[in-house]
């Protein structure tokens, strides 16, 4: 039942008043984005056997501004910024928007609905857990590196 | 450590991931089992409809895949494969914390866990406001099942909620996603055929129906031929909508239907019993002073019991019994066995392709009011029988050839068993 702690239990509806964080900016949006894998395909395997407080507990904040904070030189913040709009481009093209890649009202309201938590991108198994060989992992690492080296051109 | 144990404990029982866009067969297995952890009610909701509501949730996946499931409220929790529970905030030792009411609502973990943010405002279905606990908890177990979240409207794997729509089911392409993970639905019937009726118009006028039924031991699907699926809802109990005939099924069903005629018979063992269409239930006597059930020896002289299956041809005014390899074509003008016959099944129905035929123990001889065609049904395979029409384009065809096989279950789809204990909702 419902935790309460006064007699009348007229306490039950402020704690159920514990409200979703709304997404109301670009910073949340961030979060949002994060948390269901458009900036980063997420591991969900490895999320359900993670020792506490990973990425996806409540001190999700926490982590991802000191990620943010950490991005202080202005490559790296244009290239944030790069990854959160092909990001925002990709949650409006699956979720049928027209993809502008402007955090728009539209997908405001889109991302407040309500949802699944598994993420909507999910990483493929870890090539290292498939090939034991050391060289196929930095070949995959070559590969995402290629495809960032892509991205920085378009920055550039 | 307690959780690295479990986990191995359950990822012995699971196939790996490999992660495709259309999902990974999270299951080696064909029963499930599940539960809802007695530490996980939700607050909102009765257990009773807690439990009715996921049950309805299974079995609407084992509609339409082969994957049977079970409530098991005894076995050790290690040995339950999927476990239900509600929570709010951080809940039930899981690392993703609820963010309360709004936004999300469930999650489910490969490993067979599925969790409720019991702070959403979860409703029973058809109930018009609130979030339908039947649509969550039917897209998450579609992820434990392996399926990821589908990005096309009307997919019940969208990762938004989108309002309970009146009547909630799964789509083609749901189930295809599905049965491309686990396979299609097979299995042997023990008889099919289109039952006719005839119906009052509202301008008085007098038309006639048919349905198309698929019977398998005690329980029976209505196949819509138009949606290529079976009836929502089904497979059903026999007796629920034929009342009178066997409980545990039946061998055959053969309608008689000439200018003189129109009797609907049905078979079991030694006996038979004359099917009332008007009031859809078996005949205790009919006009003609028959009491039922009757021996089949008695109503079809010459024929032996009991038969794997039989069928009317409207063509001859024959019924024809089929046993072993056997065909007996009987006369109902004459009330007795047509000369010449009990004949070999290769000679009544011979192969137009030599090596493939059934070769007799058919299980289900069906007459299509929708394909206009003859099939005999063996096993999980189909012969269709050469009609008029086809050897007349190729004259070279035997009269009642037998085409090369097809599969059943790439003709007529979702023909899918749910768990017994799930047969009655």
């Amino acid at each position: 039942e419902k935790l309460f702690h006064n007699r009348d239990h007229s306490d039950t509806q402020t704690l159920n008043s514990h409200r979703a964080q709304a997404i109301t900016d670009k910073y949340t949006a961030e979060l949002f984005l994060s948390r269901y894998g458009f900036i980063k395909p997420v591991n969900w395997e490895e999320v359900q056997f993670e020792e506490s407080d990973t990425s996806f507990s409540g001190d999700f904040l926490n982590d991802l501004q000191a990620t943010i904070q950490e991005g202080t030189s202005g490559y790296n913040r244009q290239n944030e910024n790069q990854a959160f709009i092909s990001a925002l481009k990709e949650f409006q093209r699956v979720s049928g928007l027209p993809v502008t890649g402007v955090f728009d009202e539209a997908t405001k309201l889109a991302m407040n609905k309500p949802r699944c938590g598994v993420p909507d991108k999910e990483t493929l198994l870890k090539i290292t857990s498939l090939n034991s060989s050391h060289d196929s992992r930095l070949g995959s690492q070559m590969g995402n590196f290629s495809e960032n080296a892509h991205q920085s051109e378009a920055v550039r | 450590r307690k959780k690295e144990h479990l986990a191995s404990l359950i990822s012995k029982s699971r196939r790996k991931r490999d992660l495709t866009p259309t999902g990974h067969m999270a299951f080696s297995k064909k029963v499930l089992n599940w539960r809802l952890i007695g530490e996980g009610y939700s607050s909102q909701l009765t257990i009773e409809d807690q439990r009715y509501i996921f049950r309805l949730a299974f079995r609407m996946w084992s509609e339409v895949s082969p994957l049977e499931f079970v409530e098991d409220t005894h076995a050790p929790l290690e040995d339950v494969d999927i476990r239900l529970g509600f929570g709010t905030g951080r809940h039930l030792g899981c690392n993703q914390k609820f963010d309360g009411t709004g936004q999300e609502f469930a999650h489910a973990w490969f490993l067979g866990d599925i969790h409720f943010d019991d702070d959403e405002h979860f409703t029973t279905p058809n109930v018009g406001s609130g979030i339908s606990l039947l649509k969550v908890a039917v897209h998450e177990i579609g992820h434990v099942l392996g399926l990821p979240h589908i990005y096309r409207p009307g997919s019940i794997m969208q990762p938004s909620y989108l309002p309970q729509e009146s009547t909630f089911e799964m789509d083609w392409m749901d189930r295809k996603a599905i049965q491309q993970l686990y396979g299609g639905c097979k299995g042997r019937f023990n008889t099919v055929f289109d039952w006719i009726r005839k119906e009052k118009t509202p301008y008085g006028e007098v038309v006639i129906r048919f349905n198309t039924y698929f019977m398998r031991d005690g329980w029976y699907w209505l196949y819509e031929n138009r949606n290529n699926r079976t009836r929502y809802g089904d497979p059903v109990p026999l007796q629920t909508g034929w009342h009178g005939i066997p409980m545990d099924g039946v061998d055959a069903h053969v309608h008689v239907w000439s200018r003189k005629r129109d009797a609907v018979y049905f078979f079991r063992g030694t006996q038979f019993w004359r099917y009332d269409s008007e009031n859809d239930q078996v005949f205790g006597q009919d006009s003609e002073g028959h009491q039922y059930p009757r021996l089949i020896s008695e109503g079809f002289p010459g024929v032996p019991s009991p038969i794997d299956t039989a069928f009317y041809d409207r063509r001859d005014s024959h019924i024809y019994f089929f046993k072993n390899n056997l065909v007996y074509a009987f006369s109902v003008e004459a009330n007795n066995l047509a000369r010449g016959f009990p004949k070999n099944i290769r000679d009544v129905f011979p192969p137009v392709v030599n090596t493939d035929h059934p070769d007799g123990n058919i299980d289900a001889a069906y007459f299509s009011y929708t394909h206009n065609a003859i099939f005999l049904l063996k096993g999980i395979r189909f012969w269709q029988v050469v009609g008029s029409r086809d050897r007349w384009r190729r004259p070279f065809l035997p009269r009642n050839g037998l085409l090369p096989h097809k599969e059943v279950d790439q003709h007529w789809f979702d023909i899918c068993n749910v768990h017994p204990t799930a047969l009655k909702l």
